[in-house]
């Protein structure tokens, strides 16, 4: 078994343990803050079986996946003014730990 | 050392840390959400002697065992009906992993 | 690379984010609690290059060391009296696990 500590956006938590729970892979959640940004992420505790660890890392790498979507308009001074073009900002990700477990134990 | 890391519910973390700390072993407190019920946990990190590991695996084993308890009455939608049989749930439980520990710092 | 896991106090939070970033390191902030105290503090995860650990180490040093401060008057029944030698009180420090990472993984 190992530990996995990931550290996803606030946006794809929902998706993410949808698709965990569904496999029947086991998640526990904690509210975490970005060291840069300051801004609200999640960090997700999970113990998974050797075998499944790629399987966990797919299902991560679907829902979280780095991404560039249009930007909603930035609320300007003079409402009637509209950028010329789009601002694009990127979403998502995901930054994972891989840590050994040397034992498990339920009580 | 090894970082213990160990999932519990809300209802035994007060009992835990009291007996934790009257051994004089130390914790750290974290809020966390299950990934599957979405209902708020605990999630303690303790960095323990090797030699004590076992110990506070019983500690744990003692204060948080899962355990079936009469569910308080459901409101149902006619106070006067009083269920047959009372209903029962499981609480408490606790998961942890032992996690090895390259070095400890203290400053 | 290993994944260090910081315990240190609410106050040298800012002043050692404010450090870590500037040198081009990443972390993540978790809200903790003291297991015994039941003071708030705070619990970082740093995922870092085994080249650069000591020069980390280095930077919580110097912004979390422990130290005595002179304590502001507790407020006592009588507004009039002052207690005629200040109260110090030991305030920083910092607990530090350098865990192994078997992979790191970036979506
Ligand atoms: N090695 C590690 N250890 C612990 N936690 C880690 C980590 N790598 C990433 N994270 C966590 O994942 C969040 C997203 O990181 P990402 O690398 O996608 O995106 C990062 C990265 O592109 C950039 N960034 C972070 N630190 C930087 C730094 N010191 N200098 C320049 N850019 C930085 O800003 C974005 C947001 O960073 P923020 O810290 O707010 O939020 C980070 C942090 O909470
Ligand atoms: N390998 C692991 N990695 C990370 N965290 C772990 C974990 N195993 C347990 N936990 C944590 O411990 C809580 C209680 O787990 P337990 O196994 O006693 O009790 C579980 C289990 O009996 C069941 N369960 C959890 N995930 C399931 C799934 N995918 N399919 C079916 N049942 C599930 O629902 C109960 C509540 O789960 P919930 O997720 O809300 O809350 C979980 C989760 O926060
Ligand atoms: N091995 C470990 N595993 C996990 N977390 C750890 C840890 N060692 C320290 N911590 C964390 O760091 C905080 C500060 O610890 P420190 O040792 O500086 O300062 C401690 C220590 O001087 C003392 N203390 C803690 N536990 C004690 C105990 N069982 N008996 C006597 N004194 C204790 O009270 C201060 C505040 O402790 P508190 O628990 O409120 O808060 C602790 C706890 O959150």
């Amino acid at each position: 078994m190992k530990l996995l500590i990931a550290i996803v956006s606030n946006d794809d938590v929902r998706l993410l343990l949808e698709a965990l729970v569904e496999e029947g892979f086991r998640a526990t959640k904690l509210a975490s803050t970005g060291g840069f940004l300051r801004k609200g992420n999640t960090t997700l505790l999970m113990g998974i079986a050797n075998e499944d660890i790629d399987g966990v890392l797919q299902i991560i790498r679907k829902t979280c996946r780095r991404r560039t979507v249009p930007y909603p308009f930035p609320v300007t001074e003079h409402p009637g003014m509209i950028p010329h073009e789009a601002i694009n900002v990127e979403v998502g990700g995901a930054t994972i730990f891989v840590i050994p477990v040397e034992q498990q134990v339920r009580y």
